[in-house]
């Protein structure tokens, strides 16, 4: 018998995406 | 109700690029945009943050940080913002860094409040990318406001159908040798004619009309100047008043129509009182 390998585990907490799209130029 | 001193914990931190986060900003840029009558138009450049609040009894609170970049139109410029420039670095730009908050209700955004702080380029990134680009002089220095006189002579001297008076001087920048200066004034048309002013103070300006000029005066070699003007004229015309109902007598008065200070030209604006026309006016070298 083989034992079961490690799942997948807990989902990462989702990480704000920040700052946003630069629109012109950066500063 | 909420016992005093705790803060209310926030929903949720949404990505910046959120469409509603977007339409927060955009809505907190038009009204800095309505909010301030000097200078240029700012247009939004970055979201940095975004956090939002629940609101009751209904709705959110989008608490944003925003970078906005400056324009080439200036606030009374009815051109819309999204036909506006923006402003190149090359230009010694200007940015604005606001701190908002936008009421979001039945998807409906309106601006709490909105504090920013503008400042120029540092003139090391001006160089870095442009070493001989003019850099942003001083408004009130003396030969800026000697350049944007010489200059707003200059258009008047061209016999215009009205005199035109100086409303604010908006840019100025010394070019790196100091031999010219390059200005952006705005001026006003006015009920006096151009050759018979004698006290420019008892001349009374038109209603909303307004001339966004470029000047460039620039030190001959070997004495004297040259004095470069154009202005663009926005002229408000009356709008055309929508068909009534027969029966129905029109609440509005007689279109009365004040002479523009320079023809108009064709309606590009229409807004809920007045289409506004621009005309190019270009005042070649003096």
């Amino acid at each position: 018998p083989v034992a079961p390998g490690p799942g997948p585990g807990p989902a990462a907490p989702a990480i704000p995406l920040c700052p946003g799209r630069i629109r012109h130029f950066k500063i | 109700a909420r016992s005093p001193g705790v803060p209310v914990a926030p929903v949720r931190d949404p990505d910046c690029d959120d469409l509603d986060v977007e339409q927060a900003a955009l809505a907190a840029v038009q009204y800095v945009n309505n909010n301030h009558k000097h200078g240029y138009k700012y247009t939004l450049n970055q979201v940095d943050k975004a956090r939002v609040y629940q609101r009751r009894p209904t709705g959110e609170v989008y608490v944003l940080e925003i970078d906005l970049v400056e324009t080439c139109c200036h606030v009374l410029d009815p051109t819309p913002l999204e036909n506006c420039t923006v402003r190149q670095l090359t230009e010694h730009a200007v940015e604005g860094d606001c701190d908002v908050s936008v009421l979001k209700v039945d998807n409906q955004f309106m601006v709490l409040n909105a504090k920013c702080e503008s400042s120029p380029d540092s003139a090391e990134d001006v160089r870095k990318i442009c070493p001989n680009c003019p850099l942003l002089a001083p408004l009130n220095d003396t030969k800026v406001v000697h350049a944007v006189e010489a200059a707003l002579t200059a258009f008047n001297a061209q016999k215009h159908n009205n005199y035109f008076k100086l409303q604010e001087i908006s840019r100025a920048q010394f070019s790196p040798l100091q031999s010219s200066v390059y200005t952006e004034f705005v001026t006003v048309p006015t009920d006096c004619k151009p050759i018979d002013v004698i006290d420019p103070a008892a001349c009374n300006p038109l209603p909303n009309q307004h001339g966004f000029c470029k000047g460039t005066l620039t030190e001959k070699v070997g004495g004297g100047e040259d004095v470069v003007a154009t202005c663009t004229v926005f002229v408000a015309v009356p709008a055309v008043p929508a068909p009534q109902p027969d029966g129905i007598e029109s609440s509005l008065g007689p279109a009365v129509p004040a002479e523009p200070a320079v023809p108009a030209g064709p309606p590009v604006a229409a807004g809920p009182a007045v289409a506004l026309g621009p005309l190019l006016v270009d005042a070649p070298a003096v």
